[in-house]
């Protein structure tokens, strides 16, 4: 029985200034840190793509099943975020360890020949970000303080 | 009528809490894990 | 006061200074190395000599980010640069306010803060008033986002001045709330729906300091919608901040429940009667630890239910609400004494407070009186070692006061009283009992069938929206249609209408 209500004049002005608002929305981007790399912005993908979240894929066990390429691209490209934490979470359940100083992966290729408490030495895997790819290093010493 | 809440964008009937990843109330879908800022060791900024 | 000659070329040389600094990557993982260095020069330049300087700089600096965002909006990419420059200055006064004064002295920390959020506020203001429908909030936006980031980052100094810094961009958020600055509307329901806003004000901050602020700023958001969402057709910018304000409490109904629970009194006097699904979605959460009876269950005993005797907690003082205070004094007479009679009678004056059709009453005070009344007739009731039953509720002063109120106003009158009674229906306790039995009992006892189709009407109205719907809605509306007492189905406005009649059966029909 309350029937409509005239809008006051100060509630007009309030329209009008955000109606002017609202042709400029903040994007959630605006509230993100900057991304070096890929923006928050969505993008447009052909509608046989998945369009929805996978489910879990804010987990571990989710980052667990993608491979180590992917891992890498995510953990170089998403950094400061909570995908760039997963997946070097899920990197070391592979056994892959940080590198501080070169920031690159490293993987055990084989028992090390020398281990004390500083360093151990041997032949390593290791994901060159620069090149993209995965290298054999032999006689690499991997020295503790640099172990993330 | 009202909105048919189901469509906004949120799993409302996840168990785990919505807000670490709620998108903002102009979004439609969840924050993504490589939408959220997240602490990570300093090591990991490589920029 | 104009700044001092040469203060403006100082404090551009030294904004820009400490953004190349800042932006000279090798720093971004070592922030302090730069700082301490610039700080150094900020004091060579009499900038920290004391609180004039220093407010001068901020308010320089905060200017020029935003004339920088007004000059480079139609920029490709404009965002990039601007939020680099925007955060590499954020990034100088989280280091400032976090830095100043010793680490355990927080009073310096946070007056600083208070002085730089005041600066921004006072600039976007004055923006507004000048740039009228030409304002850009983004700017605003991102020294208001990225400051809150910053000063919430995982370290012990900031820890330790948490609940000040929430407190301070609660003041903040309440100086700009919507109806201050409907230019930065958008951006403000952004700002206090932040999954770090929001994990910090109603989780993180222990003893649930924070819910009563949070309160506040969805009070501001309510009020700023009412006068828009009054009328049924929402034009589209109101539409998108109200489907904001719907996904805001949809995340707050199912994570932090007990919030709602706690503020829903104080939310449903600021939510226009006609909001019914927003105002359904306030009245619908209970407590965690609660199971909710399915109120379909055939012959479901209310009174039986472990939970019905709860007091909820309601943490707004609406006893406080009713005034003035002669007329509380006259209330809390009759409800002792259940006299003088002529109380009875000029209750309506007391509540009317204009003739203008749809806004004749004071609807606070009637919400308050209503939960007033009704908590007291449950004390009294309890105070004989019973509980609520439409035969415990009946012959006190508490039901003289809702009789009288169901025949004494007008339609607009008892619509708005007979929805303070509705808003109580909730999750099982005490309140959503007494209520519950208290509007069967007005609709069995009622001298006219005007007043039971309304009735009827207060509740279709919330249950043919779309979900929620609150349990206690849910169970009342069962007991009338099931308990032939009300001989509900006899009545002739439940076939007034094909589809009418057809909407009761199709309840009745998931009842049975």
């Amino acid at each position: 029985p309350l029937g409509t209500s005239k809008l006051q004049k100060e509630h007009q002005i309030q329209f009008q200034r955000m109606e002017a608002a609202y042709y400029h929305l903040p994007t959630p981007s605006d509230s993100e840190r900057l991304r070096p790399y890929l923006q928050r912005q969505p993008v447009q993908t052909p509608a046989h793509f998945p369009q929805q979240q996978l489910p879990h894929s804010d987990t571990v066990e989710f980052f667990q099943r993608l491979s180590p390429e992917t891992l890498f691209f995510v953990f170089y490209y998403m950094e400061g975020t909570k995908a760039q934490y997963l997946a070097a979470k899920a990197l070391k359940k592979q056994s892959w360890r940080f590198h501080t100083k070169y920031m690159m992966w490293f993987q055990r290729h084989e028992e090390p020949k020398v281990i004390n408490e500083e360093y151990e030495q041997g032949t390593y895997i290791y994901f060159d970000y620069e090149k993209w790819g995965q290298r054999k290093k032999e006689g690499f010493t991997f020295e503790y303080k640099y172990l993330e | 009528m009202g909105q048919d809440l189901m469509a906004l964008g949120l799993n409302l009937t996840a168990s785990d809490n919505l807000y670490p990843s709620f998108g903002g109330p102009f979004a439609d879908a969840p924050a993504r894990p490589q939408d959220i800022d997240y602490s990570v060791p300093p090591e990991y900024l490589i920029n | 006061v104009d700044d001092p000659p040469g203060f403006q070329e100082r404090a551009e040389y030294l904004l820009k200074d400490w953004v190349a600094i800042h932006l000279n990557t090798s720093n971004s993982r070592d922030p302090l190395k730069g700082f301490s260095v610039f700080v150094a020069k900020m004091n060579m330049h009499g900038i920290l000599k004391g609180d004039e300087p220093l407010t001068r700089f901020f308010r320089f600096a905060t200017q020029y980010c935003i004339d920088l965002t007004y000059r480079n909006m139609n920029e490709p990419a404009a965002k990039t640069k601007i939020f680099s420059f925007i955060d590499a200055y954020v990034r100088l006064i989280a280091l400032l306010v976090k830095h100043s004064g010793e680490s355990g002295n927080t009073s310096t920390k946070l007056n600083l803060l208070n002085k730089i959020l005041g600066i921004v506020v006072g600039l976007l203001l004055q923006d507004q008033e000048i740039h009228t429908t030409a304002f850009q909030q983004v700017g605003y936006h991102r020294i208001f986002v990225t400051l809150f980031l910053e000063l919430s980052a995982s370290d012990p100094v900031l820890e330790n001045i948490s609940l000040s810094v929430i407190t301070a961009f609660c003041h903040t958020f309440h100086l700009l709330r919507p109806a201050a600055a409907p230019g930065f509307c958008y951006s403000w329901l952004e700002l206090i729906s932040h999954r770090v806003f929001l994990g910090r004000i109603l989780a993180m901050i222990p003893q649930q300091k924070g819910w009563y602020m949070y309160s506040q700023l969805l009070i501001d958001l309510f009020k700023y919608l009412a006068p828009f969402l009054r009328n049924a057709e929402l034009a589209k910018p109101v539409h998108h901040l109200y489907k904001g304000t719907l996904r805001v409490l949809l995340v707050l109904l199912h994570d932090f429940p007990e919030f709602l629970c706690d503020y829903h009194f104080a939310f449903c006097d600021v939510i226009p009667p006609n909001c019914i699904q927003m105002r359904n979605l306030i009245l619908s959460p209970y407590p965690r630890s609660m199971r909710l009876p399915d109120p379909f269950t055939p012959n479901l005993k209310v009174d039986m239910l472990n939970d019905i005797g709860g007091s909820p907690r309601v943490s707004i003082n609406y006893a406080a609400a009713i005034q003035p205070a002669s007329f509380k004094k006259d209330l809390d007479s009759y409800l002792k004494a259940r006299a003088p009679v002529t109380f009875l009678s000029e209750l309506r004056s007391n509540l009317q407070i204009s003739n203008d059709v749809g806004s004749r009453y004071n609807i606070p005070l009637m919400n308050a009186l209503v939960l007033y009344v009704g908590t007291q007739a449950i004390a009294h009731i309890r105070s004989k070692n019973l509980g609520p039953t439409m035969a415990t509720i009946v012959h006190s002063a508490h039901m003289d006061i809702f009789q009288n109120l169901a025949v004494d106003l007008d339609t607009e009158g008892r619509y708005l009283f007979l929805n303070a009674i509705a808003n109580q229906l909730r999750y099982p306790n005490s309140h959503t009992h007494y209520f519950s039995c208290c509007i069967l009992y007005l609709f069995g006892e009622a001298n006219s069938e005007a007043i039971q189709e309304q009735i009827t009407r207060v509740l279709l109205e919330r249950l043919i929206v779309n979900r929620p719907h609150p349990w206690g809605l849910l169970i009342t509306f069962i007991e009338l249609i099931k308990n032939p007492v009300y001989k509900f189905w006899e009545h002739d406005f439940v076939h007034c209408a094909p589809e009418i009649a057809r909407l009761f059966e199709s309840v009745a029909k998931s009842c049975m």
